[in-house]
């Protein structure tokens, strides 16, 4: 799976994902990629998240949308919303994966819980920067 | 404002033993790769739904990700897309799912998104719009990466030696076949 988040001039929030799925899958299996609000999900007033994981746990648990609606309704930073829903929810309901996100001021997270995640950002403060490994 | 962008290229059991060191700079350079084609259209000035087709069309059409090009193999030795894009101004989305021809899903989820009234389409409908739209349809050979291929028969192996819930114990999230 692959995914992109990204905040433009004019304060615009966009997310997508792309995928192929999950290896032997059967006839008709869809996982969380085009499921808005699980896989994929983007609000300028909260956050824009693109997700890769264990697609039906991110269904079940809402995974994108959750992390905007604790920043929504609970006051929560970007961090501190992807953490709790990634590090803490998702790791007791047995989902591995992670996400990216990031927020109308440009803060960017990209926690996992599995081993390891290809990610990266580029934003105006920093050069590209690429991580593969925890 | 501020511009940024964040991709991912998937998750899961990537350990450093189990990556080589020219698997490792390939990856790197085209996450790279698809930072800077996603940002380049950010410091433009343009729409960050623009940034994100161009980011994740490079990682499509990179056999090094499972999607697109480098899409993984359903039990029936076919490959199956999904695709999803959504605009934060206006809360806008579109969404595809199992695609077998289309050569960008993440493009056919953009032209759902913008051109039809829905938020999802499916399998051969969705191709047709695809088709409609002018979106560039490839045999699905197209998407056939050898490794891929080799990766499935190395699970169906796993189900014919073991049986398919020895190896649901064993991968339980992995839902074999």
């Amino acid at each position: 799976t692959v995914g992109c988040v990204a905040l433009d001039k004019q304060g615009n929030i966009a997310a997508g994902t792309s995928t192929g799925g999950m290896t032997n899958k059967k006839y008709g299996r869809v996982g969380d990629v085009p499921i808005i609000g699980a896989g994929t999900y983007a609000d300028n007033e909260t956050c824009g998240v693109s997700a890769t994981g264990h697609g039906e746990y991110f269904i079940r648990s809402v995974v994108a949308y959750d992390i905007a609606a604790k920043m929504k309704y609970n006051g929560m930073s970007l961090k501190e919303a992807a953490d709790k829903v990634v590090m803490d929810e998702l790791v007791d309901f047995g989902g591995e994966g992670g996400i990216i996100a990031l927020d109308k001021a440009g803060n960017i997270t990209m926690p996992f819980n599995s081993n390891g995640m290809f990610r990266g950002y580029k934003n105006s403060s920093d050069t590209a920067k690429v991580f593969i490994y925890k | 404002g501020p511009i940024s962008l964040v991709i991912h290229g998937g998750a899961g059991t990537i350990k450093r033993e189990n990556i080589s060191p020219e698997q490792d700079s390939a990856y790197r350079a085209k996450l790279t790769e698809a930072l800077e084609a996603g940002y380049a259209v950010l410091e433009n000035g343009e729409p960050a739904s623009k940034a994100v087709i161009a980011a994740i069309q490079i990682m499509e059409e990179s056999p090094l990700f499972n999607a697109g090009r480098g899409s993984v193999f359903t039990s029936a030795g076919t490959n199956e897309m999904d695709a999803a894009i959504m605009k934060g101004e206006s809360r806008d989305a579109g969404a595809v799912a199992g695609l077998t021809k289309v050569k960008s899903p993440i493009s056919a989820a953009l032209a759902v998104m913008e051109n039809s009234p829905h938020v999802m389409m499916t399998g051969p409908g969705a191709e047709q719009f695809a088709k409609e739209q002018g979106l560039e349809i490839v045999d699905p050979s197209y998407f056939f990466i050898q490794n891929r291929y080799d990766a499935l028969q190395r699970v169906k192996q796993k189900e014919t030696e073991n049986g398919t819930a020895a190896a649901l114990a064993a991968f339980p999230d992995s839902k074999f076949g």
